[in-house]
């Protein structure tokens, strides 16, 4: 393990515990997408079915069962919670979940390492994953008054994802044989979603003003 | 893939 890998499960860690103390504390999801979220549990429950078959060490497995606890508690919060429940944007939160998920799932029986169920699952997990964000985006693009929360949290998933690629950089010159197209493709395509995003908040950021996404 | 080194990343 790296230092830039370490440093990308945090901020992914992080990310999703702000996520759940917005929710826990505030009672509020209000400009949360419930349709990435759900996407992201999906993620989650598609890639971690190794759970089942194979030992990688303790680190990894409590990781993986973080993710997929806390990406079903937020979904059931925001579905199920009765006060976190009605701060749903439900009418500006309009994504389809099958636009992404069919052709991620497509994609994956066509483009994959190995022909296998568990296999095709990992590849879709990855190419899901790097655009389960879209919903949120353009939540955060309809609602434009984002609160520091819902900003921060976006901004942590954008930056688990760029130490990501700075820890397939390191592995590449230090691990022999480490080249994974389809790991490497999806993850810069997923990085690169979060550009004009990044692009508004270190504006915000150096004016000290409050995050407001142009319409 | 599946059993390979980019299997230990989450």
């Amino acid at each position: 393990m790296n230092i830039f890998r370490l440093a990308g499960d945090m901020t992914h860690l992080a990310s999703v515990l702000v996520l759940l103390l917005k929710i826990h504390t505030i009672k509020s999801c209000a400009g949360i997408s419930l349709k990435t979220q759900e996407l992201y549990a999906l993620v989650f429950a598609t890639r971690y079915l190794d759970l089942f078959t194979d030992y990688i060490s303790l680190y990894n497995t409590l990781m993986k069962l973080i993710f997929l606890v806390s990406s079903f508690s937020i979904v059931w919060y925001i579905r199920h919670h009765k006060i976190v429940r009605r701060s749903y944007d439900k009418d500006q939160d309009t994504f389809r979940h099958y636009f992404l998920v069919l052709p991620c799932f497509l994609l994956a029986l066509v483009i994959n390492e190995k022909f296998t169920v568990k296999e095709i699952m990992w590849t879709f997990s990855l190419y899901l994953e790097a655009v389960a964000i879209l919903p949120q985006l353009v939540l955060l693009q309809r609602t434009r008054n984002i609160d520091n929360l819902t900003g921060q949290y976006v901004f942590l998933l954008g930056a688990y994802r760029s130490l990501y690629i700075l820890n397939w950089i390191y592995r590449y010159f230090t691990e022999p044989h480490y080249v994974h197209w389809i790991t490497w493709i999806s993850g810069l395509v997923q990085t690169l979603l979060y550009a004009d995003f990044f692009y508004y908040y270190f504006q915000s950021w150096k004016n000290n003003v409050k995050l407001e996404l142009p319409a | 893939s599946v059993n390979d080194d980019v299997h230990d990343e989450l």
